[in-house]
């Protein structure tokens, strides 16, 4: 409205007609988010995890915070200092059951792309819930694609002593902080058992024990604040 | 900072409420219900240039001094954001993770002229 000096550039939805006005600053409001979460479009409908899951799996996470365990998830690195712009993300990944044989299951985890692009991993813990009713052997292996040839290498094994059904926590931020520079960043965990002990994990996906790794990460371009 | 009025002329803050309900969004961001996209409009004539907000203080009372000794000289004032805060979002990625995070500079709190 009224005659504006030449050095301001106003976003130009000022002057329009209040109906044309509300739907340019609707599209400018998606646009300005979606360039923000580094999105080319919002994500297709999604399929959430099951609601037993979430509400289990953000207890657990509580818990593990309140108990200060900082060893399970060890820091990789310190966030910055707060004000530095550098924005920071926290994700919740639900496992998706891979191939399984009578001894081992796999258990596979995305990460987006236009997260993994941008940020580096600070931290990140995969939670395994027991069903195991006594005493069993494990091995945890991380696995992950091996650019140089068609199969997958281990980038770590861990051999665990399972005393009775219940949450365990792993640290994996190497694993995933490796896996978010390449094309599909996608974590595969395989859980081994001897020969005749039965699958260590709850029955199925919709349990409200089903596995999951949260991961902290933070943006690796500070955020740049453009003023008019 | 001042709000916008129906009939506001000088700098002042104009609120937009973006409600995702209304967008169609509201299926992938788990929280919040909406995005205050609120911005700044009008106008910033000599006499308010470089005062941000309603922050007069003694060294805008130098300023002023100044500008109106040099008032040939005087350059455009600008109406910009001075205050400003994260929108802080819960959503789901296309791979259906859950993902926080606080996007800086998102929602203005308050105009001022440059």
């Amino acid at each position: 409205a009224g005659a504006r000096p030449a050095g301001c550039s106003p976003c130009g939805v000022a002057a329009l007609a209040p109906g044309p006005r509300r739907d340019a600053l609707l599209a400018l409001a998606k646009q300005s988010i979606l360039a923000k979460l580094r999105l080319a479009a919002r994500p297709s409908v999604p399929q959430p995890p099951s609601r037993g899951a979430l509400l289990s799996a953000l207890r657990r996470m509580r818990a593990q915070r309140s108990d200060g365990a900082a060893g399970a998830g060890g820091m990789l690195r310190e966030p910055a200092r707060p004000g530095m712009g550098l924005q920071e993300y926290e994700m919740l990944s639900f496992a998706e059951a891979g191939s399984s044989t009578s001894r081992s299951v796999h258990l596979h985890f995305r990460f987006s792309q236009e997260v993994a692009g941008s940020t580096e991993i600070l931290q990140a813990t995969l939670y395994l819930f027991w069903a195991a009713p006594g005493p069993q052997p494990i091995t945890v292996r991380l696995l992950q694609p091996d650019v140089a040839k068609p199969n997958v290498t281990v980038a770590s094994e861990t051999r665990l002593e399972v005393q009775r059904s219940g949450w365990t926590t792993l640290d994996v931020g190497a694993a995933v902080r490796s896996l978010f520079g390449q094309e599909t960043p996608r974590l595969t965990v395989e859980l081994e058992v001897p020969e005749g002990w039965g699958s260590p994990l709850p029955s199925d996906h919709s349990d409200s024990h089903w596995p999951f790794v949260v991961a902290q990460a933070q943006a690796t371009t500070p955020h740049r604040v453009h003023r008019r | 900072g001042v709000d916008c009025g129906a009939d506001s002329r000088m700098c002042c803050r104009q609120e937009f409420f973006v409600d995702f309900k209304e967008i169609g969004w509201e299926d992938w961001i788990i929280q919040p219900e909406g995005y205050h996209m609120n911005f700044c409009a009008g106008l910033c004539p000599l006499h308010v240039a470089g005062i941000p907000g309603l922050a007069a203080s003694f060294h805008t009372a130098v300023l002023n001094r100044i500008k109106a000794a040099s008032a040939a000289a005087a350059v455009d004032s600008c109406c910009v954001p001075t205050q400003r805060r994260p929108l802080s979002l819960l959503y789901y990625d296309r791979d259906s993770n859950i993902v926080k995070t606080d996007i800086p500079d998102m929602i203005v709190d308050s105009c001022g002229c440059t």
